[in-house]
């Protein structure tokens, strides 16, 4: 599953995720990539969410939209929102995986539980990041 | 004016200690650098993050390297459905697409149901129409064969599991 999550100059957030679902799925499985709020979401009041994992879990939790209301209703930074989603909330029903996320001031947290995530990240002040997390 | 951020993932799984090569590690760097940049370069022109984040996503999408586009992996049946959504954060906008099969860039095809459409989600063989009737080229199944990705399906076809993007059996004969 590769994703994207984005802030442009007007602060304007975006988010996109796409998959080729799971080695050996049958009966028309779908996972979260494809599904606004699991795996995919974007609010320029919150921020910007594109999810990778076991996608069934990802769905239970409604991941991405989770993030955003920790962060609009309970006041979470982005940082937070997202080490609770992926740490806690995710990790107590058994949900491997992880997520990047970005604000409309360019902050990008990038948590996640478990091994074999690509990333790459160009943060405001233009460092990029390049890692595989074995 | 605020400032302009990106970030990109591809993929989760177990990476078992000896199956990535320093040389793949180069590849796998290579197209992720390719596509940050990508997309990055479209929010230091002034673009909008929408463009950017599917500007990024093609170029994943383009690659054998990654579970989708190209590099998707095969279903029970062996063949490839894809899945892809797109949201715009500034006006809640977005689309989606399931269980499509021979389009080259899925990402693409939501972006076109969240801007052309009056629809969100869109899925199988009625995406599949609506991509015809925007003028969609279909891919051959052939530009969807991967060697590493149809022996993990050979691997695990009969046992009735499913498995992740780059996860590999302990015992994997291909680890």
């Amino acid at each position: 599953t590769v994703g994207a999550v984005a802030c442009d100059f007007e602060g304007n957030l975006a988010a996109a995720t796409s998959t080729g679902g799971m080695t050996n799925k049958k009966f028309g499985r779908i996972g979260d990539s494809s599904m606004i709020g699991a795996g995919t979401y974007a609010n320029n009041k919150t921020c910007a969410v594109s999810c990778t994992g076991s996608g069934e879990f990802f769905i239970r939790a409604v991941v991405a939209y989770d993030v955003s209301c920790l962060m609009e209703f309970k006041g979470l930074s982005l940082k937070e929102a997202t080490e609770e989603v992926v740490q806690n909330r995710l990790l107590s029903i058994g949900g491997d995986g992880g997520l990047i996320a970005i604000d409309a001031e360019g902050n990008i947290a990038m948590p996640f539980n478990t091994e074999g995530m690509y990333r790459a990240s160009i943060d405001t002040q233009g460092n990029k990041n390049i890692a595989i997390y074995k | 004016m605020k400032k302009i951020a990106l970030a990109i993932h591809g993929g989760a799984g177990t990476l078992l200690k000896g199956m990535m090569t320093a040389e793949k590690e180069v590849s796998y760097k290579k197209t992720l650098e390719a596509a940050i940049t990508a997309g990055y370069n479209i929010l230091e022109h002034n673009g909008n993050s929408v463009d950017a984040v599917v500007e990024a996503l093609k170029l994943l999408e383009d690659s054998p390297l990654f579970n989708a586009g190209k590099g998707s992996v095969f279903t029970n049946a062996g063949t490839h459905e894809m899945d892809a959504a797109i949201m715009n954060g500034g006006n809640l906008e977005a689309g989606a697409v399931s269980l499509i099969s021979g389009i080259k860039n899925p990402v693409l095809l939501a972006k076109d149901i969240m801007e052309k459409s009056e629809h969100v989600f869109l899925a199988g063989t009625g995406a599949m129409d609506y991509a015809e009737l925007l003028g969609y080229k279909l891919e051959p199944e052939d530009y969807f064969y991967d060697e590493f990705r149809f022996q993990q399906w050979q691997e695990i076809k009969n046992s009735g599991n499913f498995q992740l993007d780059h996860s590999v059996k302990k015992d994997s004969k291909f680890g």
